[in-house]
């Protein structure tokens, strides 16, 4: 079973057009390692993605260098997915 | 091991199931609700599970009809979980809540709940995140077709993607994917007059397009009928919808469901982002599934309201 120690889940606000390139480039660098959830759209509008542990840093960097702003949504998926695990069991039991 | 309901009032809708659970219930209702809802296996997804919709009907033939659906990515939980609480409303509301019996006294009403079950089974199974369909892509280790990009409407446009590993692969063809041409082929063979596809995450409400920026004939009315819609749904809690057409809501996004339903001469096609607006995404916690089922129907109710006082 996969599992999602330590992925963290962006909030990405684009301010400028160059901003929507630049997710998308970020994107485009490495598609296959991040998880867009809630897609590139327009400018003010927010973008979500969950980043592995082991490309967070890069991740991080590249935004601050091109000020992008971003927050942490989720901090560590696996916690949220081991809670709902939980739930789902004892609503069973 | 423990038991399963044996009827579906023991059924927890305020908690996620699995394939089999869901499945089970099905047939608890149907047995329950004889009369008024049957199944149809309208196919088999490429791992060849039953492709299950439930058909809510006072009788007649080739009666005019809403359909919705469910759960067409896998990881979007809170709609398959909607969809069993809508199947329930129904038929507890029926005979009972004047604006839904005079739909059913009229019109038909199907309900797919989960159209992507092999995705569905995977994410309980192997990788929660899992969106797509589970078809190995010949000549590549990725798996999978995004079933909302795999539809004959403006197919293999921007806002999709040619590469296998994306999230968004379009597939190799236009309803290249059972779980898509199931839907197409049940859809052409009955008489549609509204289709509803319900996602998660980011509440909205939109209809077509997602294809192309050219405003459907019916912009005016869907626009306004969609206000009213997220107007209702807001009235139950005060969750704030935006509403439009997909591309202006979104963004710009290629051989979606609902775009081929407009096509079909189905009007009023609309789809849903439920809850939530992010914190927990995907990942929506159990506790907000009937909240969100709720809100929800008050928005689907205003939809199948006007179309059956509308008829076209």
């Amino acid at each position: 079973k996969e599992t999602f120690n330590g992925h963290q889940v962006l909030r990405l606000v684009p301010k400028s057009d160059g901003h929507l390139s630049l997710i998308k480039d970020l994107h485009n660098m490495i598609e296959q390692e991040l998880d867009i959830w809630r897609e590139v759209s327009d400018v003010g509008f927010p973008v979500d993605i969950r980043v592995p542990v082991h490309q967070l840093k890069m991740v991080k960097r590249y935004l601050k260098a091109y000020d992008i702003q971003f927050s942490t949504m989720i901090k560590d998926l696996q916690v949220l997915l081991d809670e709902e695990q939980k739930a789902m069991e004892s609503a069973l039991a | 091991r423990v038991p399963e309901p044996r009827n579906t009032d023991n059924f927890d809708f305020s908690s996620y199931h699995n394939l089999s659970e869901i499945y089970s219930f099905q047939d608890m209702l149907v047995a329950e609700n004889p009369n008024l809802v049957s199944k149809i296996v309208i196919g088999q997804s490429y791992e060849d599970r039953p492709l299950n919709v439930l058909k809510f009907s006072t009788g007649g033939t080739n009666r005019p009809a809403i359909w919705i659906d469910t759960g067409i990515h896998s990881r979007e939980w809170v709609t398959q979980a909607s969809g069993l609480w809508f199947a329930q409303k129904i038929v507890t509301d029926f005979g009972r809540d004047p604006k839904l019996t005079a739909v059913l006294n009229q019109m038909d009403i199907f309900l797919e709940i989960v159209t992507n079950p092999d995705g569905y089974a995977f994410t309980h199974t192997n990788s929660r995140m899992w969106r797509k369909t589970r078809k190995p892509n010949p000549g590549s280790l990725c798996v999978g077709v995004d079933p909302n990009r795999n539809w004959k409407a403006g197919f293999g446009g921007p806002g999709s993607s040619g590469n296998p590993c994306s999230q968004t692969y379009r597939g190799p063809r236009a309803q290249s994917e059972s779980e898509v041409n199931s839907i197409v082929r049940f859809v052409n063979s009955h008489n549609i007059k509204a289709f509803i596809s319900i996602h998660s995450y980011s509440q909205l409400l939109m209809f077509p397009y997602g294809y192309t920026r050219t405003p459907i004939k019916d912009y005016t009315e869907l626009d306004n009928l969609a206000q009213k819609a997220v107007t209702d749904l807001a009235s139950l809690y005060g969750t704030s919808y935006k509403f439009g057409s997909i591309i202006n809501a979104i963004y710009q996004a290629s051989g979606g469901s609902i775009d081929w339903a407009y096509n079909q001469g189905i009007k009023y096609s609309y789809t849903f982002e439920l809850r939530d607006t992010g914190r927990y995404g995907f990942l929506l916690p159990a506790s907000e599934i009937i909240p969100t089922a709720q809100e929800t129907w008050l928005a689907l109710m205003t939809i199948m309201d006007h179309t059956l006082k509308n008829p076209y």
